[in-house]
């Protein structure tokens, strides 16, 4: 199974078009291996994203820099994972 | 492993050989309602299969419901399966569900992805493609809700093999779309068709790939509008409607946008519940809430359709 501790869901608030369209560059840069749960549309709307944990300091900085909010959605995909296949399991037993 | 539909545990996630063993039991359990129909075949070899629920009657109208064409968005193919029990138990018990039953069929494609399904369960959790091979690309998969021939390739999608929202070579290139797009221009009869998606919390209608409106906009955006606020009387979930290029965001080769080209005119989709911001990770505890609330919504759409036949 693929692991995915460290992994954050940030969810990003783009105050502006502008922001937006920074928020878009992102998506761009394939590198950072970011998963949009929820795409960039227009100011308003939340935009949720699951960061690598090798990625999560470029992201936060990059935010940060073009004064775009976010918060951490979820902390450690890895940690709901694995209580999601403790309650399976615990159900199949 | 559950011995019957009674017993069957709809306050978990499970994996496909468990809602497949689930979709036998049903079909034993109700073999004057419910049968099993193979549409098909996936990528790596996997049966697809379709409920029908049906009372009798030769190709009556009917309404198609799929759950689970994005394979990590666990919630849809476990709501997928409290509909399928939902449909038996309330027979012959809700009137107004009767009446639909009795006049139209009901199809239910619970997993639409099953290879795509399958790898999450075994290997990567976050899966959301296909699991088709494309030449020239050591990426993997295509997104099944930009593979349909409308508006294909246009923006909204992507022609890069490693995105997640890879349109594929060719609208229809996924045995999983193809299987759809064969059965339901086969049928010719289906009334109403909802695809059902999770998260974020809308309920959406043509168009995607363009911003003009759909000529039935003013209806459809009426039925939404009913739609929710049935959904949102359950547990005050919130929900927005609209069309999807307005609503969320341009996507082309989508779904609904193809049933509706197709006449289908109700052709709506669901993006369900993320309470708790949880996205594809929602826990167990909500499948049920999440299907209770949708029921609510899908009966609306399948009573209106059943009451303005056209």
């Amino acid at each position: 199974n693929e692991n995915f501790v460290g992994h954050q869901v940030l969810r990003i608030s783009a105050a502006n078009e502008a922001q937006v369209q920074k928020v878009k560059e992102l998506e761009d840069l394939e590198h950072l291996q970011l998963d949009f749960w929820r795409d960039p549309v227009r100011p308003g709307i939340p935009i949720d994203v699951r960061v690598p944990f090798t990625s999560i300091q470029s992201v936060k900085v990059f935010l940060e820099s073009h004064g775009i909010n976010y918060e951490i959605m979820i902390e450690d995909i890895q940690t709901l994972l694995d209580e999601e296949q403790k309650q399976m399991s615990a159900f199949q037993a | 492993r559950a011995l019957s539909t009674k017993t069957f545990n709809y306050a978990t996630y499970h994996t496909l050989d468990e809602i497949y063993e689930f979709m036998d039991l049903l079909v034993t359990e109700n073999p004057q309602l419910v049968s099993k129909i193979q549409i098909g075949n996936t990528f790596e070899g996997r049966p697809i299969y379709v409920l029908k629920f049906s009372t009798g009657g030769t190709n009556r109208p009917a309404i198609w419901i799929d759950t689970g064409i994005h394979s990590r968005e666990w919630v849809t193919q476990a709501s997928g399966v409290w509909f399928a029990k939902k449909i038996t138990e309330d027979y012959g018990q809700d009137a107004a569900f009767t009446a639909i039953l009795d006049n139209m069929d009901i199809f239910l494609e619970i997993v639409t992805n099953p290879d795509g399904f399958a790898y999450t369960h075994k290997t990567n959790r976050m899966w959301r493609k296909t699991r088709s091979r494309t030449q020239g690309s050591l990426c993997v998969g295509v997104d099944p809700n930009r593979n349909w021939d409308a508006g294909f390739g246009l923006a909204g999608a992507s022609s890069n093999p490693c995105s997640d929202t890879y349109h594929g070579k060719f609208a229809n290139s996924e045995v999983e779309v193809k299987s759809i797009v064969d059965f339901v221009t086969n049928h010719g009869n289906i009334k109403a068709f909802i695809s059902i998606h999770s998260y974020s919390q809308l309920l959406l209608y043509p168009y995607g790939y363009t911003s003009e409106p759909a000529p039935d906009k003013e209806e459809l955006d009426q039925l939404a509008k009913s739609a929710v606020t049935a959904l949102t009387s359950l547990y005050g979930t919130k929900y927005k409607y609209g069309s999807i290029i307005d609503t969320i965001y341009q996507a082309s080769g989508s779904t609904v946008d193809w049933t509706y080209s197709q006449g289908i005119k109700y052709s709506f989709t669901f993006e369900l519940r993320d309470t708790g911001l949880r996205g594809f990770l929602l826990p167990a505890s909500q499948i049920i809430p999440t299907a209770e609330e949708t029921w609510l919504a899908l009966l609306t759409i399948m009573d209106h359709t059943f009451k303005h036949p056209y």
